[in-house]
């Protein structure tokens, strides 16, 4: 993994320290976990606004990756995998997203989670932008996928920081299900 | 505990700080 970068004085704290991960999946459903595993990989990690733009200016954006590629924004010390301790009682917004809007929305939803607009404390636990063939997919991870003022709420926030046609349809995922149907969407 | 809050375009602004660049 990277190193953890320290604060620099004069930089704008973040509420917590972020890690962007990549990872590239194989068409199919029957991913083998321990494989997704071992494809994740930490690219960036940083705690400040400052080192975030800075990251932000050299990262490829989700429109330019190729193939069936995931960008993931995990909270530091949270894998982005279902079986995690921060995750396994979560679950996750899914939005499907016709191709040319994941850059735009990609970056609304960060900008919303590092800035604490979601105003669920502690249950954000990450987010993932993942490019398909026909479509691209965005999805916020919770930590309590059976507190549904939480989760309305997260909602609500991913609708307005989205900015997307009122008729978009939305689907709350558990990751217990996920895990049982070996399948993330 | 206090959280640190930002809004879109304070985020947005900082992105042309000649510290981030």
């Amino acid at each position: 993994r990277t190193r953890s970068l320290e604060p620099i004085d004069g930089h704008h704290r973040l509420q917590y320290t972020y890690c962007i991960w990549y990872s590239r999946r194989t068409p199919g459903k029957l991913t083998n976990p321990l494989t997704y595993d071992q494809s994740l990989r930490i690219i960036a990690t940083f705690s400040t606004v400052e080192q975030f733009w800075s990251v932000q200016s050299y990262l490829l954006r989700p429109s330019e990756l190729s193939g069936h590629s995931d960008l993931h924004l995990f909270k530091d010390g949270i894998k982005p995998l279902w079986e995690d301790d921060a995750n396994k009682e979560g679950g996750k917004w899914i939005v499907r997203l016709r191709k040319g809007l994941a850059s735009r929305c990609w970056e609304n939803l960060i900008l919303a989670i590092l800035g604490e607009q979601f105003m669920v404390g502690e249950e954000i636990c990450g987010a993932v932008v993942s490019i398909r063939s026909q479509e691209d997919i965005i999805s916020v991870w919770n930590k309590t996928a059976n507190d549904s003022i939480t989760t309305i709420r997260i909602r609500d926030t991913l609708k307005r920081v989205l900015n997307l046609p009122l008729n978009t349809i939305m689907e709350y995922k558990t990751h217990n299900d996920s895990l049982r149907d070996h399948s993330s969407f | 505990g206090t959280r640190i809050i930002y809004d879109r375009s304070f985020l947005l602004k900082m992105r042309n700080s000649p510290i981030a660049s």
